[in-house]
């Protein structure tokens, strides 16, 4: 039996919408710790990992771990019908080939549920090992999906290059080049706003676009982003989740030909 | 522009 209260419903809908695009199908997994999910991208360029605690639901039963295999879209069309304001609760019974979203709307007087069926989806599970990152760029979300937008409108890839003096962000394309500077500012107002570079080590790596993009779309979950960067490693693009855990995006650097 | 590896060549099923 399992059966997931989530107060803030709006949490889940915002995951989905991060990852239906970049991921087909994937396996929930819920143990004792929560709610999580790894995948990959059809062409297992990029790596996505969700964890949501187990302590940021508000009712949390699972008595055993079960793996839930979902056709991401299909479950965002059902999370979709969940207003903003609802709370979603997640059920399946043992053995069964479905699972069933609750909503309830804030004053009780709605509740729709929606069942959606189970697939077998047979996934890598990849281990991912704790790294020593080069430069740690902590930024605000939105500033970071802007740049990417913008670079993206320019040349297919970028270069992002961390010193001491900031971090630049740089692309080129038929039309021409673009290079973005955001220099650390730690005097701001609110500390979401500020952008923080933790830099034991320069660094200098090319990404595709396309896939940053994509990971953007996780912005509204989080005022800030996380990206940790270190040579001939993946870059971890990470959205924490309020309370509750975090969504960390994995994209290996191109490698010149 | 450049070769983009996959991610399975940096992480191994655990």
């Amino acid at each position: 039996m399992l059966e997931l209260r989530l107060v803030q419903g709006s949490l889940l809908k915002k995951v989905l919408e991060s990852i239906k695009d970049l991921v087909n199908d994937a396996n929930f997994d819920c143990s004792a710790t929560g709610f999580s999910l790894q995948a990959m991208d059809s062409s297992h360029v990029a790596l996505v990992a969700l964890l949501l605690r187990s302590e940021g639901f508000e009712h949390y039963r699972c008595d055993r771990n079960i793996s839930m295999g979902m056709n991401l879209g299909n479950m965002a069309k059902m999370l979709k019908c969940a207003g903003n304001d609802d709370i979603i609760t997640l059920k399946a019974d043992d053995g069964s080939d479905t699972v069933t979203f609750m909503f309830e709307s804030p004053t009780q007087d709605k509740i729709a549920d929606f069942e959606m069926r189970l697939m077998d989806i047979d996934s890598e599970h990849l281990g991912i090992p704790e790294a020593e990152y080069h430069a740690i760029l902590i930024m605000p979300s939105a500033e970071f999906a802007r740049i990417c937008k913008d670079l993206s409108s320019i040349g297919d890839t970028v270069v992002i290059s961390v010193t001491k003096e900031g971090v630049k962000f740089s692309t080129r394309g038929d039309i021409g080049t673009a290079n973005v500077v955001c220099r650390q500012n730690t005097t701001v107002d609110k500390p979401e706003e500020a952008t923080v570079i933790e830099m034991p080590e320069p660094v200098s790596l090319t990404f595709a676009l396309r896939y940053l993009n994509s990971f953007t779309k996780a912005t509204p979950l989080s005022n800030t982003v996380t990206i940790s960067l270190s040579s001939e490693i993946p870059v971890v693009v990470e959205y924490k989740i309020a309370e509750m855990g975090y969504i960390r995006f994995y994209l290996a650097p191109k490698i010149e030909e | 522009r450049g070769v983009q590896p996959s991610i399975t060549n940096f992480y191994r099923s655990s």
